[in-house]
């Protein structure tokens, strides 16, 4: 196999697919390219899930192209070049040739699912491999109704993600995987879950996305990772057998695009980076964040515009690092300007699905980037958290 | 399987230019030059698992013609895929 050199920090990547073939249904392409993803999911450390927010940033966008498509690699109609792929320096997009016959399951045409995990692991910094039997030969082999990776392609994906950790089951997932990262190497042998603290009273102190690519829950003095079903195994550990001098009980977490993680309290804050505390924390909040008060109930990064929010009772506080003073006079504004979300809030998360997600007591209420109100969706919202977060 | 074109001799530098086994940016005169597609032709033959003849046979130009992926086989110069 070979490595191109490149390979992506983060370990749940998010991908949409923004033009679509028009010999096939769209249904049926979301199922191909959603196994094509599963085919490297199942032996590296690595996850993917689609989204379909219109204008959010993903990892991974998949087009469906004719001819000279803006990247100066046109495509040549039906046979000769099928697609070709970004590496992960590159920007990581995937460019299918809208002309080919793209079939499913089927000996005739091209093989939509093979050229798309073809095509991924290229996504992911795999380059040609000449091992001629390996799904990253550069040659189309035509359809092979029992596919399965070689060694080459197994070796090569985990020389650069490791293997799959095992306690995210291998299944295709309804809801977006939340994450498939690697813990401080300090972690404790697994004991065996025990959710019925968060079950019985699912009220949070903070949740965070951070950068080993899980969700993380924080709760009095433990915390908890997510998977797609739920806690996670040999969940909870307390916070500060893993996160050093963190106190228990935090206001709120959020973490920011440089994959830095930061952690409220009262008037102090901490930031870790890559899971490790840095050093000089915690700071007083004046000192990195003027203008917030302390005390908050939560903070989140609001999708929408990539910026700090802060909120607290009934206000909030938006902090842009690029101005100064980063909260401008405005500020605080109610927070009825965000219709539909509650005040008094425990917890805010926006999840690696480009949604943000507001937690108050036992509920949750999902937001609406493009409407800038709580979706309108059935069941309707508030939901349930214990039943849909934690698997209770 | 998808239909194939034909690939001629001028259209088999452009493959090998296209997917990394010949730098077309490389000015040398005529013997030189073609040492170098002879060579451009034998890495091709030993990446695909061909006879390494250095001549645009049968075998040779057959595998030209299968659909393949538009990624670069030998990533060197890749200067044409410019950051998105």
């Amino acid at each position: 196999y070979a490595l191109q050199g490149s390979r992506w920090k983060v370990r749940d990547l998010s991908y949409r697919i923004t033009k679509y073939p028009r010999g096939l249904k769209t249904a049926d392409v979301d199922r191909e390219i959603s196994q094509a993803f599963q085919i490297w999911e199942n032996v590296a450390n690595i996850s993917f899930h689609r989204v379909d927010t219109v204008g959010s940033k993903v990892h991974i966008e998949i087009r469906f192209e004719k001819g000279e498509h803006g990247d100066g690699d046109a495509f040549d109609g039906e046979g000769g070049t099928l697609a070709h792929a970004y590496f992960p320096v590159y920007g990581g997009d995937a460019h299918f040739d809208e002309e080919e016959k793209w079939t499913i399951e089927s000996y005739r045409g091209t093989n939509l699912f093979q050229v798309a995990a073809h095509e991924f692991g290229h996504s992911l910094g795999l380059s040609h491999s000449d091992v001629r039997s390996s799904l990253m030969a550069p040659f189309y082999r035509g359809y092979h109704p029992s596919f399965k990776l070689d060694s080459d392609d197994t070796n090569a994906i985990q020389a650069l993600y490791g293997k799959r950790i095992k306690s995210v089951p291998v299944t295709t997932t309804k809801r977006p995987i939340i994450g498939a990262g690697n813990f401080p190497k300090k972690e404790t042998p697994s004991t065996p879950t025990d959710k019925s603290k968060l079950c019985d009273d699912p009220k949070i102190d903070a949740i965070a996305h951070m950068a080993d690519g899980f969700t993380y829950v924080f709760k009095g003095s433990d915390f908890y990772r997510l998977t797609e079903n739920g806690v996670a195994d040999g969940y909870p550990k307390k916070i500060r057998t893993m996160f050093g001098t963190l106190e228990d009980n935090l206001d709120a977490a959020f973490t920011w695009t440089n994959d830095r993680t930061y952690f409220f309290k009262g008037n102090k804050y901490w930031r870790f980076t890559d899971m490790t505390m840095d050093t000089g924390y915690p700071k007083d909040i004046s000192d990195g964040f003027e203008g917030i008060p302390a005390n908050i109930d939560t903070a989140f990064v609001w999708s929408g515009n990539g910026k700090i929010y802060f909120f607290k009772g009934d206000k909030y506080w938006r902090f842009d690092p690029s101005r100064r003073p980063p909260v401008s006079s405005g500020y605080p504004k109610p927070i009825s300007n965000w219709e539909g979300v509650p005040n008094n809030l425990d917890a805010a998360l926006r999840y690696s699905n480009g949604h943000t997600y507001f937690f108050r007591a036992n509920k949750y209420w999902r937001f609406n980037d493009r409407n800038f109100a709580v979706d309108t969706t059935d069941p309707p919202f508030p939901r349930n958290t214990a039943q849909w977060w934690f698997g209770c | 399987a998808p239909v194939v074109a034909p690939v001629s001799d001028t259209s088999a530098m452009m493959y090998l230019s296209q997917f990394g086994w010949l730098d077309p940016s490389a000015r040398k005169p005529g013997s030189a030059a073609l040492l170098d597609i002879r060579n451009a032709v034998k890495d091709f033959q030993s990446f695909a698992g061909l006879n390494q003849t250095g001549e645009l046979d049968d075998e040779t130009l057959q595998l030209m013609n299968m659909p393949r992926c538009g990624v670069r086989d030998k990533i060197g110069h890749d200067a044409r895929r410019k950051k998105r």
